[in-house]
């Protein structure tokens, strides 16, 4: 994996050889479990870093389940090559994974992605089929089973925001939601899209703050001071109610729910002039400064066990 | 193949909540085939929209007629979208010439 471009945005088929020789290369840290396969059959998979245990504290990051959002799975492969390489090298990297597992799932939306690479670059749903409808694909962040239905999703298939039939319509959203509950011990879940530069956190369908809010916005603050000082970056960041709009069936109101108090969404670059076309010489510096904001995050997960 | 020769993405700036109103009842209409990169919330934020081709001039002109400030964040998105193509080729060439 030391050959592999970094710098470059790359197909399903080549993130998926990838991973495969990272688990070849660090087989007693890294391997790959597949929890699931997507409408089109495609499996769905999850690096798991561990030192060893079984459904010890655990950090889940994805990365991507808006397909077209392509920086976020290209920083997923870098920050998933950074703990590789950091183990056993960089101290903190080091004893959080003494004590706790990593997830990361790089691909969150298989055939969404391998479509924008073959047929529609700004493809940004699932791609399953609904019936009544000639119009293809769920919004897989409405599909999560958190005020599902509400205001912030449509209902309409053709809609960019369509909600799907029913909560965990979708076996991409659903895949995680099995996982999550079968694992039972996550602690921190963080999943990554882009491009707004913000950092979220629950919740998206009500206005009710969150019972930990006050922890969960200095800790966002802490992050964020983080990633700036790399490259200036500038985020905005709270609640996703209060600081984009209101979202029904998103991904870290259901994880929060479900009682992962550390639950988390990044937006990710770009400023405003390339949007999901964000050139490939931008993703190490994103992966970097977003690298700084997780490890803030992490580390505060290690250090407030609940 | 999908391609968006002509198709432009607008960073459309708002003033007060009432142009935000009419930016939402303007994602409403399906037969524009908008898709809002940024969606419409506050008046401190701005919306980004990829504009197909044959809707440019209809929300051109509903943007100017209701006195809501637009810039051209991306001119014509099948250029961008066909450089990208371009690194990725040449960068999986010279990966190709390394190995």
């Amino acid at each position: 994996t030391d050959s592999f471009n970094y710098a470059s945005y790359h197909t399903l088929d080549e993130i998926y050889n990838w991973m495969d020789v990272l688990v070849s290369e660090q087989s007693n840290l890294v391997s790959k479990i597949n929890i699931g396969s997507t409408f089109e059959n495609r499996p769905i998979y999850v690096l798991k870093f561990s030192t060893g245990g079984t459904k010890r504290p655990a950090i889940w990051i994805d990365t991507g389940i808006h397909s077209r959002e392509w920086v976020t799975q290209a920083s997923g492969i870098w920050m998933a090559k950074k703990i590789a390489t950091d183990y056993g090298k960089d101290a903190f990297i080091t004893s959080i994974l003494n004590e706790m597992d990593i997830f990361i799932e790089i691909v969150t939306n298989p055939d969404g992605f391998h479509f924008t690479h073959t047929k529609n670059r700004m493809w940004r749903k699932t791609r399953s089929i609904n019936s009544g409808s000639s119009c293809v694909g769920v919004d897989p962040n409405r599909n999560w089973d958190a005020g599902f239905g509400g205001a912030g999703a449509s209902s309409n298939p053709c809609s960019e925001t369509y909600r799907g039939p029913r909560a965990n319509s979708e076996s991409e959203v659903k895949s995680i939601v099995d996982f999550v509950k079968s694992h039972g011990n996550i602690k921190a879940f963080i999943s990554i899209h882009s491009y707004s530069q913000m950092l979220l956190y629950p919740y998206g369908y009500t206005k009710t703050p969150a019972p930990n809010q006050q922890e969960l916005h200095s800790l966002a603050r802490k992050a964020i001071d983080a990633l700036s000082s790399l490259y200036g970056t500038s985020y905005r960041y709270g609640s996703i109610i209060n600081t984009i709009y209101q979202a029904s069936g998103g991904t870290i109101d259901w994880t929060y729910n479900q009682g992962i108090k550390y639950s988390y969404t990044f937006e990710l670059r770009d400023t405003g002039r390339y949007g999901f076309i964000l050139p490939a010489n931008q993703i190490i510096p994103t992966a970097q400064e977003t690298w700084l904001a997780i490890t803030t995050i992490m580390e505060h997960t290690y250090n407030n066990p609940y | 193949q999908k391609i968006f020769v002509g198709d432009q993405v607008l960073r459309i700036v708002t003033k007060d909540m009432e142009q935000v109103t009419l930016l939402k009842d303007l994602e409403e209409l399906e037969n524009l085939e908008l898709d809002f990169w940024k969606g419409p919330t506050h008046p401190d934020f701005p919306t980004d929209v990829h504009v197909p081709f044959a809707s440019l001039q209809a929300v051109k002109v509903f943007l100017e007629s209701n006195n809501i400030q637009y810039s051209i964040m991306i001119e014509d998105l099948q250029s961008v979208v066909e450089e990208e193509k371009i690194q990725i080729i040449r960068s999986r060439s010279i990966e190709q010439m390394r190995n």
